[in-house]
């Protein structure tokens, strides 16, 4: 069982649309996946069709009043289910900094679910932020997956965010952190732009990065209009073929450690 | 004098790209003008030229260490000043929250700018969050002006969004607090989805929404990683004349106010 993080602070960088597609992409192989959505938009809720759940949420499992393993509700694809985010999970934000532990609330919430090992992977889908809920996403995944869009501000960012991991990891909060791997999105190889980005981050990071881009392509913002993954949308595009093969590399990382 | 925040809790909207290029457009008419960088991940800051200050910031002006006024650096365009952002801002989030008054803080720490007068128009670039520091510019603006990329996920925050902003203005937290407008990004029109979003923000909201739409071009990633603004970089282009027209679309809203 693994837990990783899909984060950047950077917004839009395409995390909501990996976590989904990615998980969704697992799944299919016959794998138990679980998405837990830790963004107040809940975009990622919302595509698998888990709008505005009622009933105590992330929130209160948060706060300690709800136990979380209550609130995974299975999704319309087989072998993915889901935690779906509400609004209110950004007044946690406010309620877990006034606890004396509150960098271990996200880790300590999502245990009992390490100890019944229904999931083989779990994925946790940040909201763009430097806020509490990044910081107890770093001290409660095994791995982060870090989407990089092919632009000069999401590489600015980068380096903060790896560093910031590494406090996480050597401070002790988190000591077997690591690093599953910096992916590029949006990619569009007829930009000088992007195929420089590109070129700068593989260069600099080498293995990290994961041999497949995500194309640039208008079915990704399509699809979520439908309420559909990619993969439903646009089986045989180019982006449903990009998530595949994401996950077909994620499995061999997995494998090979 | 009036302030202006440049908002949406949506990440990657063209917040920054907007905050940037109009309050340049502005001050190129002579209008002298401040942007504020209340994003921790201070991409604005970067594209200005005020990377990483030393000394105090806004995050000892915000906890009452510093006073702002001391904070303002000009900047190389001409009527154009800003106050940088520093990565400790993030950790201001978790002091402010403690404050009784939080909802207040920035509103309290500009105040000393609205009594000086000195700047016609104070934009505050804000982070992609549900968080404090978002509250906080709801609180502390004048008035709203809210990036729309022509995307679904961008569409299903836009409600919400407003909504908190209503709660704030009905409660008497900020009474006065209006919408400037809602701006249209990254608009394709060769994509019949990026059409689709316009006509649907269009009906819906009507007069509310700026004329003029934003262009998706490949220049506006290219100019941040030659640390210029879009005027700078591609004067003739696209990108500049749309940022010109909203300029001169704002100021006539002003105008007739
Ligand atoms: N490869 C792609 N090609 C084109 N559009 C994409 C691609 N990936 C994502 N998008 C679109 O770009 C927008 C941003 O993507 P997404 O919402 O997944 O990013 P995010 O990092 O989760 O954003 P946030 O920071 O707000 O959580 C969405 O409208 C999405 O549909
Ligand atoms: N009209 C446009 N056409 C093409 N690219 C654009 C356009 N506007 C902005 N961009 C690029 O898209 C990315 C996101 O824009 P920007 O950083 O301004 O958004 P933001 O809302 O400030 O993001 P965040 O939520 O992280 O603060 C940047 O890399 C920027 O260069
Ligand atoms: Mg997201
Ligand atoms: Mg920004």
């Amino acid at each position: 069982m693994s837990i990783i993080a899909i984060i950047n602070q950077k917004g839009g960088v395409g995390k909501t649309t990996t976590a989904v597609n990615l998980s969704a992409a697992i799944a299919q192989t016959g794998i138990p996946t679980l998405l837990i959505d830790l963004d107040p938009q809940a975009n990622a809720s919302s595509v698998l069709g888990l709008h505005n759940p009622v009933g105590p949420g992330l929130y209160e499992a948060l706060t300690g009043s709800a136990p979380l393993p209550s609130l995974i509700q299975p999704t319309r694809i087989p072998n993915l289910s889901a935690l779906p985010a509400r609004l209110d999970l950004a007044g946690a934000e406010v309620e877990v900094a006034r606890l004396d532990n509150h960098l271990f609330q996200l880790r300590n919430t999502l245990a009992p679910l390490r100890q019944s090992n229904s999931f083989h992977y779990i994925f946790l889908d940040c909201p763009p932020s430097l806020g509490i809920l990044m910081s107890n996403a770093l001290a409660a995944a095994d791995q982060l997956l870090v989407p990089v869009q092919c632009e000069y501000y999401a590489l600015e960012g980068l380096g903060l965010l790896l560093q910031v991991a590494s406090q996480i990891r050597d401070s002790g909060a988190n000591p077997s952190l690591c690093l599953c791997g910096l992916l590029m999105t949006m990619y569009d190889s007829r930009t000088n732009l992007n195929t420089a980005v590109v070129r700068d981050v593989r260069s600099h990071f080498a293995n990290a990065v994961f041999q497949v881009a995500i194309p640039r392509t208008v079915r990704f913002g399509e699809a979520p209009s439908h309420g559909l993954t990619i993969l439903e949308y646009d089986p045989h595009g180019t982006g449903s073929l990009a998530y595949r093969t994401l996950a077909a590399e994620f499995l061999q990382r997995q494998n090979s450690k």
